[in-house]
């Protein structure tokens, strides 16, 4: 099972729409793939159409009440299913926190699962607390979701700081697997001279740094108004829109990263 | 002195910028401004071109080592001045925990210069913690900007009840001044969708809600790309693109506020 963090601390840059239209287009492509919801917004649980009431299984019973996530997973389409968030997820920081091997309570429940999915894709709050170490210490890969503005771009070196050091200290195998360019208007000179700095700044990684080998993934994900219409009706995109921009761009991100996966 | 908290714990949809040019647009109306950046990210003070090195005096030195605000103020540009933000503010949370009246540090410090300035306008970090407690107990109104998609909306009623434990429990005088739309596409179904469910729900308050009486600006902040252009300048959208929309739409919702201030 291939796992990637859906991760950038700077908000409202894209994760969410990236995490779940990601997820739904590997499963179009015919992996079996598992989604996490790893925010206590449950952003990706309501973009599916799922709100928990406090009785129903959540990530959070998974990490902290024993239990399975066979027990807490739910199914959105087909090849694709969601362990869904609910707000009390707010505690469990402060919860994992007391617990032995703190960072690694979520790669230990996701272990027994690794045979039974082709990914696991995991959405991050925009935070680098706890739940977000959990992310990156269960994960392979992060995928860094960007908007290229000049604010996004700012904090752009200490996420990627953070990377390093989850990767020296708990998850040697973390790698970055590329930045994605979200709500992209290729138009711009803004967006133009963002992409051409990032791109720069990881072509001059050091071998020893996280992002040594990272690039700029070659797919774009468009500004598309579907994209922002489809969580309020309870659907990825490919259930909402399938002939959408949207739609097109989140599939040709699933198979750039799925042609990467036989190189690795 | 009329004090601003611009908040709203989603991210990225529009505090800052809202924070920098209000602020710049209430001081071209001739207003004296104070800017405050309360947000460990500082994307306030990049956006207007201060990045600090570690021992220049911040927003972190006068809420826990007793610099007074005089000594880290920098002026911006006419009647407006910054208290500016370092990554270092990040340890300002644990630190304030342990303060006597850890809630209205702030609210202290910003005190014996209410008579100096018209306007305090602070920039909150999307995260409802003890920072932006800090800033809700100082401040007598709150302004939401709020960005009109499905996803940003789900969150305006955690947003609300927080503002009213604090108007309970800390700052009887805090009042919800308004929901702002940025990023506003009026030619999109699901804007007018959005906007419409925030009117009603504003409008269905009851007397003891925080948010009883408040409004969304006539005023809308339409999708600039000026206003994602101008912090990579250091610049506010005036000094950038003083006839830009950005600049046009900020002037607006100042000219809006000062007027209101007529009836409080
Ligand atoms: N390509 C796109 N085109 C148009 N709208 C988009 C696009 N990508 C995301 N959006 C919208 O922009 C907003 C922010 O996106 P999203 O919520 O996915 O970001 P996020 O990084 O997950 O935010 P948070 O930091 O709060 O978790 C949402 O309302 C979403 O619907
Ligand atoms: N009206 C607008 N038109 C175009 N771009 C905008 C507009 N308002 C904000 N932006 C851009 O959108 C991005 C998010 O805005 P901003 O950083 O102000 O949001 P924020 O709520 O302060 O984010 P955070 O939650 O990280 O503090 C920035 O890159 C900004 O330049
Ligand atoms: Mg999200
Ligand atoms: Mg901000």
């Amino acid at each position: 099972m291939r796992s990637l963090a859906i991760l950038n601390q700077k908000g409202g840059v894209g994760k969410t729409t990236t995490a779940v239209n990601l997820a739904a287009a590997l499963a179009r492509l015919g992996r079996n793939v598992l989604l996490v919801d790893l925010d206590p917004q449950s952003h990706a649980s309501l973009h599916v159409g799922i709100e928990l009431s406090a009785g129903d299984a959540s990530i959070y019973d998974v990490l902290l009440h024993g239990a399975a996530i066979a027990e807490a997973a739910r199914t959105v389409s087909k090849r694709l299913s969601i362990v869904p968030a609910h707000i009390d997820l707010v505690a469990a920081e402060l919860e994992l926190a007391q617990r032995e091997e703190r960072e690694r309570v979520l790669a230990g429940v996701l272990g027994p699962y690794a045979s039974l999915f082709d990914y696991c894709i995991i959405d991050c709050s925009p935070s680098l607390g706890l739940l977000t170490v959990n992310a990156l210490a269960a994960a392979g890969e992060v995928l860094i979701p960007l908007q290229a503005h000049f604010l996004a771009l700012h904090g752009l070196g200490r996420l990627l700081e953070s990377i390093s050091l989850v990767r020296h200290g708990i998850n040697p195998q973390l790698r970055v697997a590329g930045v994605l360019f979200c709500m992209f208007e290729k138009a711009t000179k803004l967006s133009q001279e963002v992409a051409g700095d990032v791109e720069q700044f990881l072509s001059a990684a050091e071998p020893d740094q996280a992002w040594h080998g990272a690039r700029v993934f070659s797919t774009t994900i468009r500004r598309n108004v579907k994209l922002a219409e489809c969580p309020s009706f309870g659907k990825h995109i490919f259930d909402y829109a399938p002939a959408s921009h949207g739609a097109e761009d989140y599939f040709a991100l699933a198979k750039e990263i799925a042609k990467a996966a036989k190189s690795i």
